[in-house]
């Protein structure tokens, strides 16, 4: 195809991670510590931005650019 | 494109000629910072529509592969890639999944991956903005959610949306510790829309699964759509193809494999009768 539009299929990246302190992961915690300014520095790295966010006791969801 | 974020996990899903796979290197050094390591990672993606307009390391799927096996650490050693066929060339399912000893994948969790491509054309013109409008993305999003029937997918859910300017559209939905999220790209020629949850086949209303699934598809009814199903248990996937039929989508071809730290997954296409 010469025409390129925009690409609409995904890339899908999913991450697992451990630690010691139980205490971070039961008060769900742990990766949700990562401050704003970490993140917007990894989406940096892909190339899109938060536009949008929600979150609840278990975890955080971000609507992103692109 | 979505980001979500757990206590020790994170998905990120992106499109466009994003570099997704550039965001490794920086959350394991910040996870690290946080007395957490890195035990399993999986990474999956279609077919691209436009592969030549990818940037590196999304040039080919060979390049993403040596890109994910010299980024990740040497604990994760049980590592797999294949690429799961479909009859039509342009539906592939691209896996790569790498994990440790440590990990133990849950055995009633599934992960619903719906990619759909060819849409309703007047239903893929609800998610364009009226020419010089005003509307925040935020505002215009909610409307769309709202004349687009994607609220009634899972009333329970609390929903985050944008809508882009032309157009374009994505929503994430919360509900308890599932999420799901929608993007769209309604532009005719190269539509596409996608459509992913998460749930446990131990739930009380894994019916609700199916009825999910009817409702995000005839939201959009594409003319092709592959759905990948991650889960140990064989009863999802058989769902999925019960819940599409009615619809008159027919089932084209399934493929299944097993991955290290992702269990079994299987791949199903499927194309409208009309067809």
């Amino acid at each position: 195809m010469a025409m390129s539009g925009f690409e609409g299929f995904e890339k899908r990246l999913e991450l697992h991670f451990f630690g010691d302190d139980p205490v971070m992961v039961d008060n769900n915690l742990g990766l949700r510590l990562l401050g704003f300014e970490s993140l917007e520095q990894v989406l940096n790295a892909v190339q899109c931005t938060v536009v949008s966010a929600v979150a609840n006791q278990y975890f955080d969801a971000y609507v992103l650019s692109e | 494109s979505s980001l979500f974020v757990y206590p020790t996990k994170i998905i990120i899903k992106t499109c466009g000629t994003t570099q997704l796979l550039k965001s490794i290197r920086p959350l394991i050094h910040y996870a690290c910072n946080l007395g957490l390591t890195l035990c399993s990672c999986r990474y999956t993606r279609g077919s691209f529509i436009f592969p030549k307009a990818q940037p590196f390391p999304h040039t080919s799927f060979k390049e993403e592969v040596i890109y994910l096996e010299e980024t990740l650490p040497t604990n994760l050693c049980y590592r797999k890639a294949s690429v799961m066929p479909s009859k039509m060339t342009t539906h592939s399912w691209h896996v790569f999944t790498a994990s440790d000893q440590s990990h133990v994948i849950p055995k009633d969790i599934y992960t619903l991956e719906v990619c759909m491509t060819e849409l309703d054309r007047v239903l893929a013109r609800k998610f364009f903005q009226p020419p010089g409008g005003t509307k925040s993305g935020d505002i215009a999003g909610k409307e769309m959610t709202k004349i687009t029937g994607i609220g009634d997918i899972n009333p329970r859910a609390m929903i985050c949306d944008f809508a882009f300017d032309p157009c374009g559209y994505s929503m994430n939905g919360v509900h308890n510790d599932r999420y799901s999220t929608i993007h769209v790209t309604p532009e005719d020629g190269f539509s596409y829309a996608s459509f992913e949850c998460v749930g446990s086949i131990y739930d009380d209303d894994i019916e609700h699964l199916v009825g999910s699934l009817r409702k995000a598809v005839q939201v959009f009814r594409p003319g092709t759509l592959s759905v990948s199903t991650t889960c140990s248990s064989h009863e999802v996937w058989t769902r999925v193809a019960h819940a599409l039929e009615p619809l008159g989508l027919k089932c084209r071809s399934c493929a299944a494999d097993e991955f290290p730290a992702a269990g079994s997954i299987v791949f199903q296409t499927f194309t409208a009768r009309r067809k």
